[in-house]
């Protein structure tokens, strides 16, 4: 995968 | 997302309840303090982005209490209350989750880098950390109303967050794969157990299993 997520959740 | 998040509040209020009415009948009969610690790794692997980025107070200050209840939940469990925790029966050998999980964090990844491992090491072993409580109860074959409580919302928060996502999925495009398969594995391995909680705790019975 080239994208990380962004981590905005718990 | 914001229900998910009241729902995760809410598991945590329930543990603090947990261990309140613990600190009253000073017992700790039928919690894993093996999930207990495993959680308490969860989270902290999770969290260290609270050093790298800033996404709201909110955010933050949630961060700080799951790590710090985390952390007093171990020491209430093997400090202060040692003697009613029961050990015996908590024999679940939590390498065997560590390890897998572990190993899977290096190869299936986002991004190869420290901090992105130990947040998806963080995922994984939240979907499993509660395997040794599950254990627990299975050997003991009951459990105490107040565990099965807690159980149930920390099951829910997971199961609420597959909604969170779908709808995030569907409105902002957003999706984080990692994330959603490991919510929905967490969510399977609690079934069993939502099963009894409502055909039996609701039905105002204390969870036992037959022998």
């Amino acid at each position: 995968e080239d994208t990380v997520p962004e981590k905005d959740e718990l | 997302r914001l229900l998910g998040q009241l729902f995760e509040m809410y598991q945590f209020i329930v543990r603090l309840l947990f261990i309140f009415s613990s600190l009253c009948f000073f017992s700790l009969t039928g919690i894993s303090g093996k999930s207990q610690i495993l959680f308490a790794l969860v989270f902290t692997t999770r969290y260290l982005d609270l050093f790298t980025i800033f996404i709201s107070l909110y955010n933050s200050s949630m961060k700080i209490i799951y790590i710090g209840c985390a952390y007093a939940t171990v020491y209430l469990i093997y400090m202060k209350f040692k003697a009613t925790y029961d050990g015996n029966h908590d024999t679940f050998r939590v390498e065997f989750l560590v390890v897998p999980v572990g190993g899977l964090s290096f190869l299936v990844n986002h991004d190869f880098s420290p901090l992105e491992i130990l947040w998806t090491f963080s995922i994984y072993l939240e979907s499993v950390a509660i395997l040794p409580q599950l254990f627990m109860i299975s050997k003991t074959g009951e459990a105490e109303t107040i565990t099965t409580h807690y159980l149930f919302f920390l099951g829910l928060y997971r199961a609420l967050y597959l909604v969170n996502w779908f709808w995030r999925y569907y409105f902002e495009g957003f999706f984080d794969l990692i994330a959603i398969v490991a919510g929905v594995v967490q969510t399977i391995l609690y079934c069993d157990f939502f099963y009894l909680y409502v055909t039996k705790v609701l039905k105002g019975k204390k969870l036992s299993l037959p022998a």
